[in-house]
This record gives C-alpha cells, structure tokens and sequence, in this order.
C-alpha cells in the first residue's frame, strides 16, 4: 500500500487500483465467483450484515483462518489475496448508503451494471481533480440504451451520492463531496459487473 | 448518504484536504470517538473512500496500570480530560473558529456550525507514557493481542461548541422523487431527512494515530506511521487457531 500522502490521487490511480484486485478475485473459479455474487446479493442494503462480514473477514485473515466459500459441486477455498480483494470491494459497498445498495441489487437484475459503470467512470474521469463545483454536460449516448425503469433506478443511484443528473440537457452537477462515495460505488460496480459476466 | 454523514465529510474535506482527518458517520458514533479512545482500523486503507476505524469501548487510560500522576479517574460518568491530562483545548489556529458548512448542497444559510478542537498536549501524552505502562492482563488488551489486530489512538478531535439544528434549504441533494422509487418497488426504503440537530460536544471528524506496544507493557504513539507498523509485535503472538469459516 502506497502511504496516504505520497499517493498520486487521480482517476487512473483508481482504476489501476480496482484493476488490481478485480484481477484477484477473477482467480477464483466460475462457481466461486457466482457463490460470492449470490452471498453479495443477499448482503446489499444491510449494511450491518455486510460490516459483519467484513470484520469477520479481517479477523480471519489476521488469525491465518481459512475461509471457503459454499459452492456446488465443490466449495471455493479463498486465497489470502482473494480474500484481501474481497476486503477491499467489501469496504467500498459499505460505504455506499443502504439504499445505494439495494439499487445495486436491482440494477443486477436488470443487467445494466454495464452502462452505469461507464457512466460514473466517464464522470470521475471528467473531473476526478475538479475541486469546485460546476455543471458538466453527459455523453448523450452513455444513458441512450436505457428505458424509462432503468434510467430513473441510474439517477437515483448516482443521485444518492450526491450527483445531479439532469435529462435535459443532459448534464449533471459536479460536486467534489461526491468523489469519495462516487470512488466506491465506482468500485462496486466493477466487482458486481465481474461477477455477473458469466450470468 | 445521511445528512449528518454530508456535514461531516464537508468538514473534514474543508479542514483538512490532507485527508487524515476522518469523518464521523452517525451520530451514534458521538461517544466512541473522544481523545484518548482506542479504536480499531475497519478495512484495508484506500485513499479513494477514506479509512474508517470502530470503536473498541476504551480508552488508552482504560488500559493502563492505575497510577498517581496523572490522577485515576474516579468517576468516569464525570470524566474531565482538563483535569486529568491536561488535554490542550485550542482553537482552530489556520481555520476560522466557525466553520460555515456548505451553503451550496441545500443547507440554509444559517447552518453553521461552531467548532473547536480538541487535541492530546504531547508533554501530557509523554509524562503518562512514562508514569504508567499497560496493564499487560487486561482482557481487551489480550484479546486485541491474540487477533493481531491493531490499535490506534484518537489524538485530536474536531467538535461542536453549541447545539446547531442544519436544515436541507427546500433542495434535497437527490434529484429524483419519492414516486419514482415507489416505481422501482423500494417505497419506505429511502428516508430523506430534512434536518438533524447536532449536540454540543458532538465529535464530528477525528484524527487518529496508531499505538505500538512493545514486550508486555511498553507502549508510545510514534510521530510517523506506515502501514507495515504492527501494535503487537507479531513474534508475541500465541499458537494460531486453524479454524474454517464458509461464507
């Protein structure tokens, strides 16, 4: 881990990051990866639940504890570097709001992970190193594919950090409060569209 | 995200863009984050989302041997860092002593907050170092010590100097409408607050820094931390229970 200060805090520095550990969880086999997106699905919007996870998580790793996760025909032993990763998309869904989280739920069943991964990426790309705020205007075509459903549960879900998406126009307000609770939810995008590439 | 948790991250981002300064995020979190509180880091540490620690109940005193200089607390429902530890109260030096917290995100415009910090003197910090070692036996000491977990101290607060009441100025943060998540099937899982009021004395952003214990009953609080530093030595560590967890 890079020290907090001495870490050049961009966009790509980010991505690198959930790259990195996207990588480790992509290790694990096709059915330990589904058995961890149906744990995750059954977690999301209860924060308290997913906190105990986390730390129960942690505490096992510290200990040197083994930890499987349940799968059929076999259950998936996690490696240390599996399980760290997981840590880490575990942080970040924690720090989005419950709410945020049950979004991501149902944005999982409508299969459009896709399209708002590329939509709070375009936005952190834009302006990642924005520090005052301003109206921007939004790639017309990121949002095209969406209907009517889909395109409210992806404004609610960006809205809930804190970021104005407008349709008319389109365009959406920056806001340098959001960067930390967009970082994670762009994160948690990432993991959650791994894990449900397959399905 | 709350609109108490929107006030803190604005303050901490507005007092500190160095970013060791860590938002409080509910407000019952308002006892477990006082100086001197110990307090375990919650996730491995990104820069992007921010650290978060939990409270651990105690405090650095609550593990120390009892002794004469500075005076055991007695009762700890009274408890006084003035008088105990010479805490040094200052006001904020490079920031103005009121914050205004955010007009632009849909607060009024009275929503200010009155704040000072709180902050461990580092001769009182250094004295007691000195004066009292750990109390080696103490059950959350042994069990931190056996799950090699590590502690971390708060150094400084930043909290509030009069009740405030922070209203939303008519304009939600949100730009979507209750109906709509009626439409998504979430109806009654989004509760918009409209205002919180924050106590006086409310802890609202912290600053922590890592303890290291050394043998059985050493202890200091380093100047400079990384992320390599353990609290517990970790040849100190008894046998490691082999055990199985299925998520």
């Amino acid at each position: 881990t890079v020290p907090l200060g001495e870490m050049h805090k961009d966009f790509k520095t980010l991505k690198k990051e959930v790259q990195r550990e996207t990588q480790e969880v992509e290790k694990l086999s096709p059915v330990g990866q589904s058995s961890l997106l149906t744990s995750l699905s059954h977690l999301l919007g209860k924060k308290k639940e997913l906190q105990d996870l986390e730390q129960k998580l942690e505490g096992a790793l510290r200990k040197g504890q083994e930890v499987t996760l349940e799968a059929h025909p076999k259950d998936a032993l996690l490696s240390n570097d599996t399980m760290v990763a997981i840590l880490y998309f575990l942080g970040a869904l924690t720090e989005l709001s419950e709410e945020q989280q049950k979004l991501l739920v149902k944005s999982l069943e409508k299969k459009i992970l896709p399209v708002q991964l590329k939509l709070v990426e375009n936005i952190l790309e834009q302006n990642f190193l924005q520090d005052k705020e301003g109206v921007f205007p939004l790639q017309p075509d990121l949002l095209s594919s969406l209907g009517e459903e889909e395109l409210i549960l992806t404004e609610a879900l960006v809205g809930l950090s804190g970021l104005e998406v407008q349709r008319s126009g389109p365009q959406y307000t920056w806001n340098p409060d959001t960067r930390h609770n967009l970082c994670a939810l762009y994160a948690g995008l990432s993991l959650l569209h791994l894990l449900s590439r397959e399905s | 995200m709350s609109m108490f948790e929107d006030v803190t991250r604005a303050l901490a981002r507005q007092l500190n863009p160095g970013d060791d300064l860590t938002p409080i995020d509910s407000l019952f979190d308002l006892r477990c984050f006082s100086p001197l509180s110990l307090v375990l880091r919650k996730r491995k540490r990104t820069w992007f989302w921010g650290a978060r620690y939990v409270c651990s109940n105690y405090t650095l005193l609550d593990v120390l041997e009892p002794g004469s200089s500075p005076s055991d607390p007695t009762d700890s429902g009274n408890f006084s860092f003035k008088n105990m530890l010479d805490v040094q109260v200052q006001g904020l030096v490079e920031v103005p002593k009121t914050v205004k917290v955010k007009e632009t995100e849909g607060l009024s415009r009275s929503s200010t907050l009155e704040i000072q910090t709180l902050s461990v003197a580092p001769l009182a910090l250094e004295n007691l170092r000195k004066e009292r070692k750990l109390s080696a036996d103490h059950p959350f000491l042994k069990e931190m010590r056996e799950r090699g977990e590590n502690l971390y101290v708060v150094m400084e607060v930043v909290e509030t100097l009069q009740e405030v009441t922070l209203e939303r100025a008519g304009k939600a943060n949100t730009n979507f409408s209750l109906p709509s998540f009626a439409l998504l099937g979430l109806q009654g899982s989004v509760n918009h607050k409209e205002g919180v009021t924050i106590p006086k004395g409310c802890v609202l952003v912290y600053r922590v820094k890592q303890l290291m214990i050394n043998g059985e009953d050493k202890w200091e609080i380093p100047h400079i931390c990384n992320d390599s530093m353990k609290t517990f030595n970790p040849s100190e560590k008894p046998g490691e229970e082999k055990l199985v967890h299925t998520l």
